[in-house]
């Protein structure tokens, strides 16, 4: 369902200045597969998610999401992509701080068309399996850190999207609360989700099936996790 | 140089909700301690940090700081201690997103009145430090997750604060680079600063002498870190 061919991302900043973040990765993902990636801080995990997310565009290269060629997509069409067939966990959650968590997490409904009288129903139920129920009126800088990751967790899963693309989503959680979203991604899995998942912790890439490793912007792995 | 004795933290919300984050805490910390805090999500370490960090106060219970009772400190002596003898790591980094991140990382020298000709050098040498020298002049936004959260820790380290608060300094950091971090904050304390970190993670607790863990606002455990 995804494939990406010698994709290259580079930034152009102030007074000539570039860096080339991501050089010619190559790879496929099947439907349902559960991928995990890692690599050191600044090695382009961001980047990769954000350009699969359909949140960017690579500078060179080839991105196919569901057979659409995605670098040649008009903004109508990604947009459409992104809001019906992709949840996105922010490594730094995007919330709208302004709006109640019960607002975070329905936006993707309105996005998709979808709202109705049972956004509200759908939104507490999501909000229950990370388990914040009864925080639905409260704002984003009432929660703690690890409970906004856990608001942007509910918001990426409740359009019950094709494709979740997580961005290091246990960084602010305690190990038990990590196995648990790490659990409750495991059950989408098994119901049929497609799942990137960047993480810096073994234990969490161990939930995945292969790993990929990206260096200064650069695949050096792509396996099975546990032979590792 | 840390005593706090029945700390409460309370929360008000509107149409009269309240939540009590912290409920009798007590405990001193001794000039020189490395302590970790760990605790489940939601229970109450940043809102204590906040507090030690004076960045807020408690809603009952004493706070004594280097001798100073900080719950009965004006403002503007909160600030002096607060500018002089603390360098705090944000959970959420609070960089200045529209400033450099050489104007990020001086900021701490502006405001303890220690500015001048040398702050640039200074910062360079801290920036090199968490390995991200070179990259004064960029924005926090070009900058990956894991880089925001270094210019956050050289920023609390610039002014050789008496004590850092690090609220989950390794959070979005790869395993080699955390342990970088922690080699780091060891040698900080060898020159005899004392270190207070929160963090989820065993291995990085168990950089520290001393562990105290929060449950539900409640200290449940204070003791060597290898006994438990
Ligand atoms: N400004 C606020 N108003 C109301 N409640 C708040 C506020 N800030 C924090 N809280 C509540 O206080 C509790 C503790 O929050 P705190 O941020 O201290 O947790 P934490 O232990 O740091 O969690 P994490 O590991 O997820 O960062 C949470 O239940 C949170 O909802
Ligand atoms: N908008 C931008 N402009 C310029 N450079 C950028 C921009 N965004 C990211 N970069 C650079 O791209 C590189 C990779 O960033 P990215 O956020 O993808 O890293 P990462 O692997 O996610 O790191 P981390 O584990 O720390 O989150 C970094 O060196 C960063 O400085
Ligand atoms: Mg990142
Ligand atoms: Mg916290």
């Amino acid at each position: 369902v995804i494939e990406v061919r010698h994709l290259y991302k580079t930034y152009f900043m102030n007074a000539g200045m570039f860096q080339n973040v991501l050089k010619d990765v190559n790879f496929e993902i099947k439907e349902g597969e559960f991928v995990a990636i890692m690599g050191p801080s600044g090695s382009g995990k961001s980047t990769l998610m954000n350009i699969l997310g359909c949140l960017d565009k690579p500078t060179d290269g080839t991105y196919i999401l569901g057979g659409v060629e995605v670098s040649k997509a008009s903004d109508k069409e990604l947009a459409s992509i992104r809001n019906k067939k992709i949840g996105f966990v922010f490594q730094s959650f995007n919330l709208m701080m302004k709006r109640t968590i019960m607002d975070n997490v329905t936006l993707p409904l309105i996005y998709a068309g979808k709202a109705g009288k049972e956004s509200s129903e759908l939104a507490k139920r999501f909000l229950k399996k990370v388990k914040l129920e009864g925080y639905g009126q409260r704002y984003p800088n009432q929660l703690s850190g690890g409970m906004q990751q856990r608001v942007a967790i509910a918001r990426a899963l409740i359009n019950s999207p094709e494709i979740i693309f997580a961005d290091e989503p246990t960084g602010n959680l305690d190990t038990a609360t990590s196995h648990e979203i790490m659990d409750l991604f495991v059950d989408l899995h098994k119901q049929g989700m497609t799942l990137v998942v960047v993480t810096h912790e073994e234990d969490i890439a161990s939930y995945a099936d292969r790993l990929i490793r990206i260096h200064d912007g650069i695949k050096e792995y792509d396996g099975p996790v546990r032979a590792y």
